[in-house]
């Protein structure tokens, strides 16, 4: 474990804790995609298949839980809860799971470090978490109205995108043999998603102004 | 071996 590694978990586990305050206190999912936050239960469940099989740490085990238990829950409120329901936007966020998915497993089936199920499943994870994010920026661009606890969200999950780099830059230098070539590409893909938005988030917190994203 | 799962990041 090191420092990169690290702030890219806590970032990703701060981002999760914007994302549930706003929806449980709040009580309102406004400017968030439930089509994204499916395909994270999905990434997740397909990803931490080994939570019971494989063991690395006490911290590894607990994050598999606090991500699987955190993106159920917010698909649950988002599906059931009648007040969070009330606020979903859901004639805007009509983006399609299989066109994302389909992609990702056929690409999991032909490209992947081992043909055994759990390290295809653990590929196609890779594959769909790096295009997740796209039914919420494709929202964020309808709506364009975005509120403050929506624009941390998703900055703070590109954050956590962009520690992970560093820290598989870190771990190329120092421990011999790290190369997964599969897991860097796909997550330089997810992080390059975000650079547009980051720009515009940027833009707004240099002028001091409120996050609105061109038309 | 064959079956080794090596994956310790999230």
């Amino acid at each position: 474990m090191n420092i990169f590694r690290l702030a890219g978990d806590m970032t990703h586990l701060a981002s999760v804790l914007v994302l549930l305050l706003k929806i449980h206190t709040i009580k309102s999912c406004a400017g968030v995609s439930l089509k994204t936050q499916e395909l994270y239960v999905i990434v997740f469940a397909t990803r931490y298949l080994d939570i019971f099989t494989s063991f690395v740490s006490i911290y590894n085990s607990l994050m598999k839980l606090i991500f699987l238990g955190s993106s159920f829950s917010i698909v649950w409120y988002m599906r059931y809860h009648k007040a969070v329901h009330r606020t979903y936007d859901r004639e805007q966020d009509t983006f399609r799971h299989w066109f994302l998915m389909l992609p990702c497993i056929l690409l999991a089936l032909l490209i992947h470090e081992k043909f055994t199920f759990f390290e295809v499943m653990w590929t196609f994870s890779l594959y769909l978490e790096a295009v997740a994010i796209l039914p919420q920026l494709v929202l964020l661009q309808r709506t364009r109205n975005i509120d403050n606890l929506t624009g941390q969200y998703i900055f703070l999950l590109g954050g956590y995108r962009g520690f992970y780099i560093l820290n598989w830059i870190y771990r190329y230098f120092t421990e011999p043999h790290y190369v997964h070539w599969i897991t860097w590409i796909s997550g330089l893909v997810q992080t390059l998603l975000y650079a547009d938005f980051f720009y515009y988030y940027f833009l707004s917190w240099k002028n001091n102004k409120k996050l609105q994203l061109p038309a | 071996d064959e079956d080794y799962f090596d994956h310790d990041e999230l």
